[in-house]
């Protein structure tokens, strides 16, 4: 089996009005965006392509996040390296437009698998992944709801 | 909710899910997509990643149960079976996967739709799931 990347934009229905073509265009150029990461290895291949996905505002996930019943985004993820069975995750970061990247920080820089709430917003701070809800260009609701 | 698997030239495998949740979820509520095993998996034999409503993907394992059905199936079976599962224990289906193993990529899905892409160093693809062979790419 050659080296392959394997991408999804979620599961279930959208709410609204989604222009589909467009949604397909953005996970295949994620999808390449993480073929070429690959040379790294499959982790970085994973990452930059989520992280792609979180960044276009396309999708429930970082900057497209849906909202909680207060109004706010509260983001989860999680990253796992198959050789050596490492996984890293947050939950519930409310500031960080990039929480995959933020995974892979808990996975290869902590003891923990997974960090939450404040704790894992002060990693997001020191290791400059830290963004105020409030300065995203952000369009919630724009993809599914669901995990 | 989006997810990605891979597997790279050293034979390793990774997987990774990233989500906004459910919609007017109570605060602090967390769903399947940071937990191991749940929304996301990755080992020796393969890498899986996860969508729906988290609760019973999370309760069911689906990501780990499909990467262990690896062992004794070929990914699109594992991936229709870690799907099929949430349908037969809760009669419910609502739940997208993606599975990569070393025979191949697979699709498993219960929901109406999911787009997903794929690429390898032979070009690139995308469809809503279902309409797209993978295994094509």
């Amino acid at each position: 089996m050659r080296p392959f990347v394997l991408l999804h934009g979620g599961a279930g229905s959208w709410s609204g009005k989604v222009d589909v073509e467009r949604v397909l265009s953005k996970v295949e150029e994620c999808a390449r965006m993480g073929r070429y990461a690959l040379g790294g290895g499959a982790l970085a291949a994973v990452e930059e392509s989520v992280a792609c996905m979180e960044s276009s505002g396309l999708f429930n996930a970082g900057v497209g996040a849906v909202t909680n019943s207060a109004g706010m985004v509260e983001l989860d993820a999680g990253i796992m390296d198959g050789a050596r069975r490492g996984a890293g995750a947050v939950a519930c970061v409310r500031n960080v437009p990039n929480p995959i990247r933020l995974a892979r920080r808990v996975m290869e820089e902590t003891p923990h698998v997974l960090l939450v709430c404040e704790g894992a917003e002060d990693l997001a701070r020191a290791r400059g992944l830290w963004s105020p809800q409030s300065s995203w260009k952000w369009s919630a609701s724009s993809g599914h709801s669901g995990d | 909710t989006v997810g990605a698997v891979a597997l790279d030239g050293s034979g390793v495998f990774a997987a990774a899910t990233s989500t906004g949740g459910i919609r007017g979820k109570m605060p602090c509520r967390v769903g399947d997509s940071p937990v191991p095993g749940a929304g996301y998996y990755a080992g020796t034999e393969g890498a899986a990643s996860a969508t729906g409503i988290g609760e019973m993907i999370m309760v069911e394992l689906v990501s780990f149960r499909a990467v262990e059905l690896l062992r004794n199936a070929e990914a699109h079976r594992a991936a229709e079976e870690a799907v099929g599962a949430l349908e037969r224990d809760f009669g419910w289906g609502n739940v997208g996967l993606i599975l990569m193993s070393r025979s191949g990529p697979a699709i498993g899905l219960s929901a109406k739709l999911m787009p997903v892409a794929a690429a390898s160093d032979s070009g690139s693809a995308s469809a809503l799931a279902g309409e797209m062979k993978v295994e094509d790419v």
